[in-house]
């Protein structure tokens, strides 16, 4: 039964027109990530690989494509966890990063520390040598669309984005 | 929300969780991801989860722990996952979805909204999909 990788491209409410998008985006993490299972890598690196894969496609809301916050700028977290040591790594509110799953497993492998934020986690990147991008590089007409359309007084951005009960 | 659980062939378990977090948060928001125990956990003993949705729900039950305890009770990686969604929203109506591993290399991806797009890899079959009941497979060439 071993190795086995489970990938999601996230819950909620997946407009008819991208979902073909979505579900081709998981296909294409998952074999990512098992070619490194079947090649004997480690589960760390599977999942860190499938994920950052997910990151850099714009269609899911994770590092290219993250959805805006009211600012209408991209704030984002990340966590990896190791089930052998129960040793974790994570970031969070972190900018202009393009793959923060890989600066949360830099937080696990290099600090003693659980969490980096924010200001701290990105003078973190810049020590460990991670580039930083422009924002505008993170952000696509579909985020920035739904960011405006969920400006309204009356919009209900949790609904918009989770839909109803499956 | 994108996110990741993975055992590899020495049986050593992990997982990832990555999100750009709620459409229009306030600056400065952070919800479940990051948190151990509610966007991912992952133990050797016991199995990994990683978790997508409404993050303040998700950690107001610690999902990904609470899922795992369940296992621990002896419950399926699929009847652990359902019964921490269902736990998630009947006590504060929050909406979400998991992917389940456990050590033997049983897994489930399971959603309490509309949708969530997932996919697995086992032996040589590649699973996924994406409405609630869809699971369509591909085979996977071997290297």
């Amino acid at each position: 039964m071993l190795p086995v990788l489970v990938v999601h491209g996230g819950a909620g409410h997946i407009p008819k027109e991208r979902s073909e998008k979505s579900t081709a985006g998981v296909c294409s993490a998952v074999r990512a990530g098992y070619a490194i299972l079947q090649g004997g890598g480690s589960s760390m690196d599977a999942v860190v690989e499938a994920v950052s894969e997910l990151e850099n496609n714009p269609s899911f809301n994770a590092g290219c494509g993250s959805v805006l916050n009211v600012k209408g700028e991209v704030e984002m977290d990340a966590i990896v966890m190791d089930g052998k040591t129960l040793g974790s790594g994570a970031v969070s509110a972190v900018r202009c990063i393009a793959n923060p799953v890989q600066l949360a497993r830099l937080v696990m492998d290099k600090t003693s520390h659980a969490c980096l934020t924010a200001e701290g986690a990105t003078q973190f990147a810049s020590a460990m040598g991670v580039p930083t991008v422009p924002q505008e590089s993170l952000i696509t007409e579909y985020s920035r669309m739904r960011w405006k359309k969920n400006l309204a007084p009356d919009a209900n951005p949790v609904e918009c984005q989770m839909g109803k009960m499956g | 929300t994108v996110g990741a659980v993975a055992v590899d062939s020495d049986g050593n378990i992990a997982c990832a969780t990555s999100t750009g977090g709620m459409l229009n948060k306030m600056e400065g928001r952070v919800g479940d991801t990051p948190c151990i125990g509610c966007g991912g956990y992952a133990d050797n003993k016991i199995g990994a989860v990683s978790t997508t949705g409404h993050g303040e729900a998700i950690m107001k039950v610690t999902l990904a722990r609470l899922i795992l305890f369940h296992m621990e009770q002896g419950q399926s990686v699929e009847a652990a996952s359902d019964l921490g969604l269902a736990y998630m929203k009947s006590r504060v109506d929050g909406l979400g979805g998991v992917v389940t591993v456990d050590p033997q290399g049983h897994w489930a991806a399971r959603f309490s909204s509309p949708q969530m797009s997932w996919g697995a890899a086992q032996k040589d079959t590649l699973h996924y999909g994406l409405y609630t009941g869809e699971h369509f497979t591909q085979r996977i060439d071997l290297p």
